[in-house]
Order: C-alpha cells, then sequence, then structure tokens
C-alpha cells in the first residue's frame, strides 16, 4: 500500500533528488 | 523535454525504494526512522553547502552516507545496492 507520511514524502523527496544530482554528475 | 521525461522515473523509483524499505523492516521501526534520519542530515548538508556557495564543506561525505546505511542494512544486500543507484558518486 502507499500509505506515505509526511516524513515519507520527504524521504521520497531527498532520494529522487538524490538521484537526479547523480544523473546531471555523470 | 529529456528532463521532464526523466523525473517522473526517478521519482518512481524513490516510491518504491522507500515503499520496500518500509515493508522489510516494518518490524524494526527504529531502522527505518534512522535511515530517513539519514537521509535528512544528507540533504541538510547539501543545503548549508549550497548556501555557503562552496565555502562551507559538508559534515557528511556521499561516502559516509553510504556506509551509515551498509550499516542499518546489514544482511540486505539488495537494498544497499539499490541505494547505491541513488547516491551521487558512489
Amino acid at each position: 500500500s502507499y500509505d506515505f507520511t509526511p516524513m515519507d514524502s520527504s524521504a521520497v523527496y531527498v532520494l529522487s533528488s538524490m538521484a537526479r544530482q547523480r544523473r546531471a554528475s555523470s | 523535454p529529456t528532463m521532464q521525461n526523466n523525473q517522473p522515473v526517478e521519482f518512481n523509483h524513490a516510491i518504491n525504494y522507500v515503499n520496500k524499505i518500509k515493508n522489510r523492516f516494518q518490524g524494526q521501526p527504529d531502522i527505518y526512522k534512522s535511515f530517513l534520519e539519514i537521509l535528512h542530515t544528507y540533504q541538510k548538508e547539501q543545503r548549508n553547502a549550497k548556501e555557503a556557495g562552496g565555502n562551507y564543506t559538508p559534515a557528511l561525505t556521499e561516502q559516509e552516507v553510504y556506509a551509515q546505511v551498509a550499516r542499518l542494512f546489514k544482511n540486505q544486500e539488495d537494498l544497499l545496492s539499490e541505494f547505491g543507484q541513488f547516491l551521487p558518486d558512489a
């Protein structure tokens, strides 16, 4: 289930911005 | 256009990954909480560094983030290797 708390959402935000940064630097 | 196409992929990957961790550590909420704390510390450090315009070295490097997560996710090799796919310069 996708029962996300605000804390979960911010983890998703950090992870996806990390992935973007990774792509930008590769 | 490329960025718009790639962003949802990264976002979906992140959602799936967070969901996987939540499910895996359902009985150990402290592990999941620690993981979130590591991520937030990393993000805060990155933001500090950005705001200081190169005059601040983040206290938490990508290597340290990876090492901390590795300690947390011991015996969960799949979660750790997937985490490595998110981390810049891993």
